[in-house]
């Protein structure tokens, strides 16, 4: 078998053994092995690395246990608004894209804008605009709107409007 | 966040982070994980790199290229380099943390919160994720 590795994190915090809520705790390791497994399917199959780390970012950005995709936190103006990265470290081709709002994978329109080598970084309407034209799965804004985030978006807002503590991300 | 770091078969590496940002961010506001260099990089030559946490001080850092920097030129390992830096954005105010792994297939994590998500897979072994520093 030829030899791989493949490392994840799904955000770091304030998350403390018996504060966490065990349902929390249950889904983010859950969370955390399916981003594995997808990864590592790929790397047996002989895929790079770079199909690897696209394969279990984007299982991560499905599940709203994690602050990306479904599961982003809110914005002051109650918006869900999406930043991503991606490099392949064998020609150090990048690509990233910051605040879109309805591809329904970030990190697949990041290697899009690597893939078509004009730019390294795309931003807000006109990241949102090369997404449609580049056939990425498109959802409407609400879809990454989950209650929860909301709910702490209010909670930060209250408390002065700034998450000094990392407490959500 | 959520981000990942692999290296292949063929010993190449890559990098890929995703992220919300912070909540109720305002003005516009970008932290380290778009920002190549920042909160993403990848080298063959070094190391590839994924951030999480106080992006302003992980872009003022320029952290996942700093490890890179580390391990080419420092000759350091990818974890002691995240170590190294996670260390200096402590001392900067910073709070987060690092994953990282190097052609070689030497990878890991550096963290200073209490909890980071994180998981590794090397092929031929069984999976391992953890949340709390003490595991």
């Amino acid at each position: 078998m030829s030899e791989w590795t493949l490392v994840i994190h799904g955000g770091s915090g304030s998350m403390r053994r018996g504060v966490l809520p065990e349902a929390e705790d249950e889904g983010g390791r859950a969370g955390l092995e399916a981003a594995l497994k997808a990864g590592g399917a790929a790397l047996d199959a002989g895929g790079s690395a770079l199909d690897a780390v696209e394969a279990a970012v984007r299982v991560m950005e499905d599940d709203p246990h994690f602050n990306a995709g479904r599961g982003a936190v809110f914005s002051w103006d109650g918006a869900n608004e999406l930043d991503a990265a991606i490099m392949d470290g064998t020609s150090r081709a990048a690509g990233a894209i910051s605040s879109v709002t309805t591809t329904r994978n970030p990190v697949s329109l990041a290697r899009k804008v690597m893939e078509d080598g004009r730019h390294v970084l795309l931003s807000g309407a006109g990241a949102d605009e090369f997404s449609r034209d580049k056939g990425l799965e498109q959802v409407e804004p609400d879809y990454f709107a989950l209650a929860e985030r909301r709910r702490q978006l209010d909670e930060i807002k209250a408390g002065g409007g700034f998450d000094s503590a990392m407490k959500y991300g | 966040t959520v981000g990942a770091v692999a290296v292949d078969a063929q010993g190449h590496v890559a990098a890929a982070t995703s992220t919300g940002g912070l909540t109720a961010k305002r003005w516009g506001r970008i932290g380290d994980s778009p920002l190549i260099g920042a909160g993403t990089y990848a080298d063959d030559r070094a190391c590839a790199t994924s951030c999480t946490g106080s992006g302003e001080i992980f872009i003022r850092a320029v952290a996942a290229h700093e490890i890179a920097a580390l391990v080419r030129f420092g000759k350091l390992g990818p974890v002691d380099a995240a170590g190294s830096v996670i260390a200096e954005i402590g001392a900067m105010g910073g709070k987060g943390g690092v994953i990282t792994v190097g052609p070689d297939g030497t990878g890991g994590w550096a963290f200073n919160t209490p909890g980071m998500y994180r998981g590794i897979l090397r092929s031929g072994e069984a999976p391992r994720v953890a949340i709390y520093d003490d595991e």
